[in-house]
């Protein structure tokens, strides 16, 4: 019955809002694939399981269509057929959204009776899914995915869908998911996670919105076309040969007077940085030589000399007219309300959050289970609207833990596409702390290394450590004197054992609040020592943590 | 440290100054992996291979070293790196206390390789470049850049070799620089503080597109252990 599940895409943390459902309990989450499959009363693309409530939701949507929120314990499952854009054989089974004709032409709505009145409709061929004006081969056209266009010219248009056995590129291959594994020099492409022969940093569990499967060629990194590191020792890396599709790129809504996000879309005619600074023409190699040129980057818009993102910089920017400058960024306008400008410096990192921490400002960007948080401005891999500019007083800095939306802890998209998004690695204030789970320095620190470790365990009755001022910084009395405090009770005498022979802190009555000692001060008999507790000293954990200023 | 910001004193307790034995003069950091041992630049020691010539300041938050935790220790030996390589370790004269104030930071596992994009940070007391905080332990973050990006013609043009690893922002404008050789370029993983990286080298400070340069410490695990056993 797994097997039922691998006609799907799972997303964790995901569902999709829809008034057409089925809603059904369930054993497991297999039948609720098997409810999908069958469901009659409309074409079911995805579904969403809850696995406490072994609830299941079958829908006609997927993320393609409607928009996915994140909800707690949900999991969407969308089956791939109905995600993929390319065609098997003739694409009988096509259910992409292209609805445009192979010579660009809108395509007319199934359902639609004008420029033409369509003898094939939903109504005739209920299982062809003829929905909105996607193409598609209803009739088995030799041909491949069709539709009637809008103009009245011209009745009907093949589409030219691309095949999925088609391996090839758009644009510069960053959403290219193929199975070319060699590079164009002929060398067998090195697996992803491994390091051998050669060392690299794209760790594929780190990075998991790159997809970097197998050995396959993928570009994670803004290269022109995908590449691989080679298991030739003296060729680090190289990129593939995989051609250029020759169907059209995916169409993009172009921003012209503004910028969102990272400004990958922005197509406006902004050409001065934020210096003002002159850009240099793309086409140009002067005053600089470089890479970026329209050619190789053929869906990024490199016209002129304006402002543009092709190479998931944070925002729009261009080489300058001045020499002594290569590149800059240019001053394009955010989009909508603008948020509050990103101080330089991060506030002092917060260790744990308040209430539903909707107040939290800390630096921690991972979640609880270890993934790295995917940046609010950013779409990928998950769309969402949780932006700075949809949420201003939410502080939804870079790819910091945040509660923008009064959810009952701090969260964040996750750059893993498998799952939406997860509550993060932080505790609320005033939470229980985990008990001690290494030993191992504790007893180091009693017995072999107590001379050098200057720390507690437990109360500090052990503590044989030199600090022997107080936690105000008064220096300590020797235990043997009697000025300028008299005592009688914690004397070198009275407790042999205590390690009461000089003035440093000890705790020879066993204080909850740790060592202690009679102090120089007249006024100020007795008072408690600053000695930090032994597991707050293991290695990389300051016992006073760090501000992690991210400084730009 | 050039942009960043000043530290919360003694937040980065396995910060060492080293100095002059002779003036007490800071001019490297580097970084305390055991109670008796410091990893630096190798640079840092041309002027002398005498350890006498060397002072180490633990626990402190200033470069002035007024404060009360300070811990002066001289430097009884030192190892240097394979050839080639700008990495050395030094032993203290005696052990350092640990305490909340001075305490090592973890070593990475061998040959262990920082993902790209994962954010570390520097810290020291070097060149500010007029970006404040002269004299005062900086700290700055900054993500890691694959090689294969750091030695592009635009970046530094093939200069950085496998045992280097390359950090910094590509436009610029924090970095590491003179005075914070030697020092620790350390990431967070799994709730502590690893040391990936010694201060080495750039192009410069905090220039677009010249990230700086760290030895990677995962490379020489072996050697470190080898030498702290040995000596």
């Amino acid at each position: 019955s797994t097997d039922a599940l691998e006609a799907y895409i799972k997303t964790d943390g995901a569902w999709i809002v829809k008034i057409t459902k089925t809603r059904y309990t369930v054993n497991t989450v297999e039948e609720c694939a098997i409810k999908c499959d069958k469901e009659t009363s409309f074409t079911c693309r995805s579904f969403y399981y809850i696995e406490k409530d072994q609830e299941c939701v079958t829908l006609p949507a997927n993320s393609k269509t409607d928009q996915v929120l994140r909800r707690m314990s949900t999991t969407l499952y969308e089956k791939k057929e109905y995600l993929q854009e390319c065609v098997n054989g003739i694409g009988t089974d096509y259910r992409g959204t292209k609805s445009k004709t192979k010579t660009g032409t809108l395509c007319q709505r199934w359902e639609g009776m004008f420029p033409h009145k369509p003898n094939i409709t939903p109504k005739t061929h209920q299982k062809a899914d003829l929905e909105s004006n996607f193409c598609r081969n209803p009739d088995g056209d030799k041909g491949g995915p069709w539709c009637y266009t809008t103009d009245p010219e011209k009745r009907w248009e093949s589409c030219d869908v691309q095949d999925c056995t088609e391996e090839c590129i758009q644009c510069s291959g960053e959403d290219y998911r193929g199975k070319i594994s060699t590079s164009e020099s002929g060398y067998i492409c090195q697996r992803w996670d491994s390091q051998k022969p050669h060392n690299h940093g794209y760790i594929p569990s780190a990075l998991p919105e790159k997809y970097l499967e197998e050995n396959y060629c993928r570009n994670p990194d803004g290269e022109p076309k995908p590449w691989c590191f080679t298991t030739n020792p003296n060729k680090r890396w190289e990129p593939c040969s995989i051609p250029r599709c020759t169907t059209e790129p995916p169409t993009i809504v172009p921003e012209l007077t503004c910028a969102t996000g990272d400004g990958s879309l922005y197509r406006g005619t902004i050409s001065v940085t934020i210096s003002g600074k002159a850009c240099q023409s793309w086409k140009s190699q002067i005053p600089h030589k470089h890479g970026r040129t329209p050619d190789k980057f053929p869906c990024k818009g490199l016209e002129e000399n304006y402002c543009r993102n092709p190479d998931n910089e944070r925002n729009p920017w261009c080489y300058t007219a001045d020499p002594e400058t290569r590149w800059e960024y240019c001053s394009v306008p955010i989009c909508g309300d603008q948020p509050k400008p990103e101080d330089p410096i991060i506030p002092v990192g917060e260790e744990c959050y308040e209430g539903d921490g909707s107040s939290y400002r800390g630096v921690m960007s991972e979640t609880i289970s270890g993934k790295k948080c995917q940046f609010w401005t950013s779409m990928e891999p998950h769309k969402h609207s949780k932006t700075p500019q949809s949420f201003p007083k939410g502080d939804l800095r870079r790819n910091l833990c945040r509660n923008p939306d009064g959810d009952r802890a701090p969260w964040c998209f996750t750059t893993d596409p498998s799952v939406r998004w997860e509550f993060c690695k932080i505790d609320r204030c005033g939470s229980k702390p985990e008990p001690p789970t290494k030993p191992s320095l504790v007893v180091a620190a009693a017995n072999e290394q107590s001379v050098t470790l200057d720390c507690k365990i437990g109360n500090g009755a052990d503590y044989r450590g030199p600090t022997s001022t107080t936690i105000m910084g008064v220096t300590c009395q020797a235990w043997s004197s009697m000025t300028p405090h008299q005592h009688a009770s914690f004397t070198p005498e009275t407790h042999p054992d205590r390690g009461l022979e000089s003035n440093q802190c000890r705790n020879p009555d066993n204080d909850v609040n740790g060592p202690w000692c009679y102090t120089t001060d007249r006024n100020q008999k007795w008072e408690q020592c600053q000695i930090p507790d032994c597991e707050s000293l293991k290695c990389g954990q300051p016992a006073i943590k760090p501000k992690r200023c991210f400084g730009r | 440290i050039v942009g960043g910001c000043i530290s919360k004193p003694h937040s980065w307790p396995w910060q060492i100054s080293l100095r002059t034995s002779a003036g007490k003069i800071h001019f490297c950091g580097g970084t305390l992996i055991d109670a008796q041992w410091v990893l630096t630049a190798a640079h840092c020691l041309e002027k002398s291979k005498r350890p006498s010539a060397y002072k180490i300041f633990l626990g402190i938050h200033s470069e002035r070293a007024y404060e009360l935790s300070k811990q002066e220790r001289d430097v009884s030996k030192i190892v240097m790196g394979p050839p080639g390589t700008d990495i050395a370790l030094l032993k203290l004269d005696r052990p350092a206390i640990i305490n909340d104030k001075v305490s090592p930071v973890c070593l990475p596992e061998k040959d262990y390789v920082v993902a790209s994009g994962t954010e570390c940070y520097v810290t020291g007391w070097g060149e500010t470049q007029g970006t404040g905080g002269d004299g005062i332990l900086k700290e700055t973050g900054f993500p890691v850049i694959e090689n294969k990006i750091c030695n592009r013609a635009s970046y530094l043009n093939g200069r950085v070799k496998d045992h280097e690893m390359c950090a910094g922002n590509i436009e610029g404008g924090t970095d590491s620089c003179q005075g914070d050789s030697g020092g620790p370029l350390v990431c967070y993983s799994q709730n502590k503080f690893v040391l990936q990286g010694v201060t080495s080298w750039g192009l410069g400070c905090a220039n677009a597109m010249k990230p700086g340069v760290y030895v990677r410490v995962s490379k020489f695990i072996d050697w470190i252990e080898k030498s702290m056993k040995e000596n």
